[in-house]
Protein backbone atom coordinates (compact mmCIF):
# COMPACT_ATOMS: atom_id res chain seq x y z
CA UNK A 1 0.00 0.00 0.00
CA UNK A 2 1.35 3.60 -0.42
CA UNK A 3 1.67 3.86 2.86
CA UNK A 4 4.24 1.45 2.85
CA UNK A 5 6.76 2.38 1.21
CA UNK A 6 5.88 5.90 3.41
CA UNK A 7 7.20 6.55 6.84
CA UNK A 8 4.44 6.79 9.38
CA UNK A 9 6.26 7.38 12.34
CA UNK A 10 7.25 11.28 13.42
CA UNK B 1 -0.14 2.83 16.75
CA UNK B 2 0.51 1.11 19.67
CA UNK B 3 0.62 2.43 23.10
CA UNK B 4 4.78 2.76 23.15
CA UNK B 5 4.51 4.79 19.77
CA UNK B 6 2.08 6.92 21.42
CA UNK B 7 3.48 7.15 24.48
CA UNK B 8 7.09 8.16 22.67
CA UNK B 9 5.18 11.12 20.54
CA UNK B 10 3.34 12.84 23.76
CA UNK B 11 6.61 12.45 25.34
CA UNK B 12 8.55 14.38 22.83
CA UNK B 13 5.74 16.41 22.87
CA UNK B 14 6.21 17.32 26.71
CA UNK B 15 9.73 17.85 26.24
CA UNK B 16 8.84 20.51 23.40
CA UNK B 17 6.29 22.27 25.63
CA UNK B 18 8.29 21.80 28.69
CA UNK B 19 11.23 23.95 26.95
CA UNK B 20 8.96 26.38 25.01
CA UNK B 21 7.29 27.07 28.29
CA UNK B 22 9.86 27.64 30.44
CA UNK B 23 11.55 30.01 27.70
CA UNK B 24 8.25 31.88 27.12
CA UNK B 25 7.53 32.12 30.78
CA UNK B 26 10.53 33.27 32.95
CA UNK B 27 11.77 34.31 29.73
CA UNK B 28 15.16 32.61 29.87
CA UNK B 29 16.93 30.22 27.61
CA UNK B 30 20.21 29.73 30.52
CA UNK B 31 21.40 26.33 30.00
CA UNK B 32 19.86 25.52 26.68
CA UNK B 33 21.99 25.12 23.96
CA UNK B 34 20.85 26.87 20.21
CA UNK B 35 22.67 24.36 18.90
CA UNK B 36 20.89 21.55 19.69
CA UNK B 37 17.28 23.50 19.18
CA UNK B 38 18.61 24.81 15.30
CA UNK B 39 19.89 20.81 14.88
CA UNK B 40 16.38 19.87 15.59
CA UNK B 41 14.48 22.38 13.65
CA UNK B 42 16.68 20.97 10.60
CA UNK B 43 15.59 17.30 11.75
CA UNK B 44 11.94 18.84 11.35
CA UNK B 45 12.65 20.53 8.59
CA UNK B 46 14.86 17.84 6.52
CA UNK B 47 12.18 14.57 7.69
CA UNK B 48 8.39 16.49 7.28
CA UNK B 49 8.92 17.47 3.60
CA UNK B 50 6.11 15.36 2.71
CA UNK B 51 4.03 16.94 4.85
CA UNK B 52 1.47 18.79 2.23
CA UNK B 53 2.19 15.82 -0.29
CA UNK B 54 1.50 12.66 1.86
CA UNK B 55 -1.14 12.22 4.48
CA UNK B 56 -1.09 9.67 6.88
CA UNK B 57 -3.69 10.64 9.42
CA UNK B 58 -5.04 13.72 11.16
CA UNK B 59 -2.80 13.21 14.14
CA UNK B 60 0.42 12.58 12.02
CA UNK B 61 0.16 16.30 10.25
CA UNK B 62 -1.16 17.41 13.51
CA UNK B 63 2.08 16.50 15.64
CA UNK B 64 4.53 17.44 12.60
CA UNK B 65 2.89 21.15 12.29
CA UNK B 66 3.75 21.05 15.80
CA UNK B 67 7.17 19.67 16.07
CA UNK B 68 8.01 21.78 13.20
CA UNK B 69 6.72 25.03 14.87
CA UNK B 70 7.93 24.38 18.37
CA UNK B 71 11.15 23.92 16.99
CA UNK B 72 11.62 27.19 15.36
CA UNK B 73 10.06 28.95 17.74
CA UNK B 74 12.58 28.11 20.05
CA UNK B 75 15.02 28.87 18.07
CA UNK B 76 13.27 32.17 17.27
CA UNK B 77 13.00 32.74 20.78
CA UNK B 78 16.78 32.04 21.58
CA UNK B 79 18.12 34.23 18.21
CA UNK B 80 15.73 37.28 17.89
CA UNK B 81 13.49 37.84 21.42
CA UNK B 82 15.44 40.90 23.24
CA UNK B 83 15.34 39.34 26.42
CA UNK B 84 15.78 35.76 25.89
CA UNK B 85 18.63 35.96 23.91
CA UNK B 86 20.46 37.80 26.69
CA UNK B 87 20.07 34.94 28.73
CA UNK B 88 21.80 32.39 26.09
CA UNK B 89 25.10 31.36 27.44
CA UNK B 90 26.83 31.51 24.07
CA UNK B 91 30.57 31.02 25.43
CA UNK B 92 29.68 27.85 26.65
CA UNK B 93 27.26 26.26 23.74
CA UNK B 94 30.47 25.83 21.76
CA UNK B 95 29.86 22.59 20.03
CA UNK B 96 30.93 23.02 16.47
CA UNK B 97 27.51 21.34 15.02
CA UNK B 98 28.42 22.20 10.72
CA UNK B 99 30.87 19.32 11.78
CA UNK B 100 28.22 16.80 12.53
CA UNK B 101 25.41 17.96 9.49
CA UNK B 102 27.88 16.94 6.61
CA UNK B 103 28.79 13.50 7.75
CA UNK B 104 24.83 13.21 8.62
CA UNK B 105 24.19 15.16 5.52
CA UNK B 106 26.96 12.11 3.60
CA UNK B 107 25.68 9.35 5.86
CA UNK B 108 22.16 10.17 4.19
CA UNK B 109 23.45 10.03 0.44
CA UNK B 110 25.22 6.64 1.16
CA UNK B 111 22.93 4.60 3.36
CA UNK B 112 18.74 4.86 2.47
CA UNK B 113 16.09 3.75 1.50
CA UNK B 114 15.72 4.73 -1.98
CA UNK B 115 18.01 7.62 -3.31
CA UNK B 116 15.62 9.88 -3.84
CA UNK B 117 15.42 13.76 -2.51
CA UNK B 118 12.96 12.96 0.07
CA UNK B 119 14.26 9.59 0.97
CA UNK B 120 17.59 10.96 1.18
CA UNK B 121 16.20 13.68 3.52
CA UNK B 122 14.57 11.44 5.77
CA UNK B 123 17.57 9.50 6.50
CA UNK B 124 19.19 12.56 6.54
CA UNK B 125 17.27 13.70 9.49
CA UNK B 126 17.10 10.29 10.98
CA UNK B 127 20.81 10.11 11.80
CA UNK B 128 21.19 13.86 12.58
CA UNK B 129 18.60 13.27 15.07
CA UNK B 130 20.61 10.90 16.75
CA UNK B 131 23.32 13.62 17.41
CA UNK B 132 21.41 15.99 17.73
CA UNK B 133 21.77 16.38 21.78
CA UNK B 134 25.25 16.27 21.49
CA UNK B 135 25.58 20.25 21.84
CA UNK B 136 23.32 19.78 24.63
CA UNK B 137 24.67 17.22 26.69
CA UNK B 138 28.20 19.38 26.18
CA UNK B 139 26.62 22.92 27.25
CA UNK B 140 25.00 20.44 30.83
CA UNK B 141 28.54 19.59 31.53
CA UNK B 142 29.93 23.30 31.68
CA UNK B 143 26.77 24.25 33.18
CA UNK B 144 27.14 24.76 36.86
CA UNK B 145 23.70 24.53 38.41
CA UNK B 146 21.58 22.80 35.82
CA UNK B 147 17.52 24.00 36.10
CA UNK B 148 15.40 21.27 36.70
CA UNK B 149 13.28 22.43 33.84
CA UNK B 150 16.60 22.01 31.35
CA UNK B 151 17.02 18.66 32.82
CA UNK B 152 13.36 17.56 32.57
CA UNK B 153 13.43 18.43 28.99
CA UNK B 154 16.63 16.34 28.16
CA UNK B 155 15.28 13.49 30.35
CA UNK B 156 11.83 13.43 28.31
CA UNK B 157 13.38 13.72 24.97
CA UNK B 158 15.77 10.60 25.98
CA UNK B 159 12.33 9.09 26.92
CA UNK B 160 10.51 8.90 23.86
CA UNK B 161 13.54 7.74 22.10
CA UNK B 162 13.59 4.51 24.53
CA UNK B 163 9.81 4.30 24.24
CA UNK B 164 10.50 4.34 20.36
CA UNK B 165 12.68 1.13 20.61
CA UNK B 166 9.69 -0.41 22.40
CA UNK B 167 7.67 0.46 19.46
CA UNK B 168 10.03 -0.87 17.03
CA UNK B 169 9.72 -4.35 18.93
CA UNK B 170 6.43 -4.28 18.97
CA UNK B 171 5.82 -3.92 15.28
CA UNK B 172 9.06 -6.08 14.54
CA UNK B 173 6.54 -8.35 16.13
CA UNK B 174 3.57 -7.62 15.27
CA UNK B 175 3.84 -6.68 11.61
CA UNK B 176 5.02 -8.73 8.61
CA UNK B 177 8.50 -6.93 6.85
CA UNK B 178 8.16 -4.01 9.48
CA UNK B 179 12.42 -3.97 9.10
CA UNK B 180 13.82 0.05 9.36
CA UNK B 181 17.07 -0.83 10.02
CA UNK B 182 17.84 3.12 9.37
CA UNK B 183 16.00 3.85 12.19
CA UNK B 184 16.58 1.26 14.45
CA UNK B 185 20.28 1.74 14.66
CA UNK B 186 20.10 5.31 14.47
CA UNK B 187 17.66 5.26 17.49
CA UNK B 188 19.98 3.15 19.61
CA UNK B 189 22.95 4.67 19.12
CA UNK B 190 20.53 8.25 20.37
CA UNK B 191 19.42 6.28 23.09
CA UNK B 192 23.10 5.61 23.92
CA UNK B 193 24.28 8.37 23.92
CA UNK B 194 21.44 10.07 26.89
CA UNK B 195 23.06 7.06 28.60
CA UNK B 196 25.24 9.05 31.31
CA UNK B 197 22.83 11.50 31.39
CA UNK B 198 20.11 9.45 32.33
CA UNK B 199 22.28 7.82 35.12
CA UNK B 200 23.17 10.94 36.44
CA UNK B 201 19.44 12.25 36.49
CA UNK B 202 18.09 9.07 38.44
CA UNK B 203 20.46 9.46 40.63
CA UNK B 204 20.23 12.96 41.36
CA UNK B 205 16.42 12.43 41.56
CA UNK B 206 16.76 9.70 44.03
CA UNK B 207 19.00 10.74 46.69
CA UNK B 208 17.27 14.47 46.19
CA UNK B 209 20.31 16.90 44.93
CA UNK B 210 21.13 18.90 42.21
CA UNK B 211 22.12 17.53 39.07
CA UNK B 212 25.98 17.50 38.25
CA UNK B 213 27.21 16.12 34.98
CA UNK B 214 30.82 15.58 35.50
CA UNK B 215 32.48 17.04 32.95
Amino acid sequence: SASQDHHDEL
Amino acid sequence: MNLFRLAGDMTHLVSVVVLLLKIHTIKSCAGVSLKTQELYALVFAARYLDLFVHFVSLYNTVMKLVFLASSFTIVWYMRRHKIVRRTYDKEHDTFRHHFIVLPCLVLGLLLNEKFTFREVMWAFSIYLEAVAILPQLVLLQRTRNIDNLTAQYVFFLGAYRVLYIFNWIYRYFTEPHFVHWISWIAGIVQTLLYGDFFYYYILSWKNNVKLELPA
